[in-house]
């Protein structure tokens, strides 16, 4: 089992990886993978011994073999499907990411209650209304859902989740959402980030 | 000067004792904080001491200093305005977030190239057309830019950002943008944290 700084790191240097194999490099040493992540060298070595994968002396790994044992430790071939509430500026913002693919993530519809917005499609999946929800759950054996919606409306929407049997919520609400312990609850705050840019500029400051 | 993941732990942190302030908690014990962000508790107590905080043995961090301390070493309050740059499905999401104020990012102004935007305002936030930009960041003294428009035109805004004047690029474009190396860029790539939820979810199938 990995540890969760490990865990984070993974789909990171995954990115490097590709974009290296995609330029026709045939290999990729992990100072490099350091450098352009802020991570030190020895931590990059040690995740990817983590992961019983091994480079050459000297020369690296290679590029289309490391991307491919990555991909099948991350299980990213492998599209897991979810739902996506909320079809406001952010759902369809996710909703219209071609990045998710090559992560293994496939929107495959939209929940909204604005009436004007039902039926209407986004990058090919369909708007429903909220009351559908729990039955297309079922019908699609959905076990994801990402929640894009206010705050104050989060919670509730949550609680219909679990309760039409997903198991894991990808929660962009600006709040914790409190579910049962086997839930598993990701809360995405990407302002969280921004925090890491702007120590960045003051350090340059210094 | 602390580790990059350090560094990406502490605002991970301050969200979760600014909401046990606000729930009125006095203190909070670094188990607490190492449970809910699956971090190693050892860690948790590693980060704090090297931000020069100290808690009460057996009772914890007093939230409301923990929280001013946090605030003040992030240089929280201190907002950084900022420009941002596509005025689609995310850019409208970013421009909306009443989430980024506690972070001390305030997003000024938006830039878009489509006639029919250019003009309305977002969140009191205007839309100006792009070939005001350079004027704009000069006038207003910016050094930040949000970039959220499609890949094949980041590289390009990147590089009128750069010739403007700016000092630092929050990148949301799925390329890896290249800029002088004094330039500070960040390249947010949420499908990346996705992963981490997926791996969550095979670990409990186990
Ligand atoms: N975590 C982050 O990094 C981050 C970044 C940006 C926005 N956000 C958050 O994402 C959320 C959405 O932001 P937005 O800009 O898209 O808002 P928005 O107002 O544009 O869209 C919200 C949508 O949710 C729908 N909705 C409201 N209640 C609903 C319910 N009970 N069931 C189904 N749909 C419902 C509305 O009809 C609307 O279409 C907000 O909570 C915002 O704070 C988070
Ligand atoms: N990194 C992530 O996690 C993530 C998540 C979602 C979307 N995205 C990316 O964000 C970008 C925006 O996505 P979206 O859904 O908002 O797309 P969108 O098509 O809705 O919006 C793009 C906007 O950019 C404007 N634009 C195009 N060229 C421009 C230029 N040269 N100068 C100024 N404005 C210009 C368009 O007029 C449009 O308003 C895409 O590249 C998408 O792949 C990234």
């Amino acid at each position: 089992k990995l540890s969760g700084p490990t865990l984070r790191r993974l789909p990171r240097y995954y990115r490097i990886v590709c974009e290296h194999f995609e330029r026709g490099e045939e290999y990729i040493r992990s100072v490099e993978i350091a450098r352009r992540l802020d991570v030190d060298e020895t931590q990059v070595r040690k995740d990817i011994a983590a992961i019983n994968y091994s480079g050459k002396p000297k020369i690296g790994f290679n590029t289309k073999e490391f991307k491919a044992h990555l991909e099948s430790f991350l299980d990213l071939s492998n599209a897991k499907k979810a739902f996506l509430i909320g079809a406001g500026s952010l759902g369809l913002a996710l909703a219209k990411y071609t990045g998710f693919n090559k992560y293994g993530l496939d929107i495959i519809a939209l929940f909204d209650v604005d009436p004007h917005k039902i039926g209407l499609k986004i990058a090919e999946k369909e708007i429903f209304h909220i009351s559908e929800f729990t039955e297309k759950v079922c019908e699609q054996d959905i076990k994801i859902v990402i929640i894009a919606i206010p705050g104050e409306e989060a919670q509730k929407m949550a609680t219909l989740a679990v309760n039409s049997g997903i198991k894991a919520i990808w929660n962009f609400a600006p709040i914790n959402i409190e579910v049962p312990k086997e839930i598993i609850v990701a809360n995405q705050d990407i302002a969280a980030d921004f925090v890491i840019l702007s120590m960045k500029i003051d350090e340059n400051k210094g």
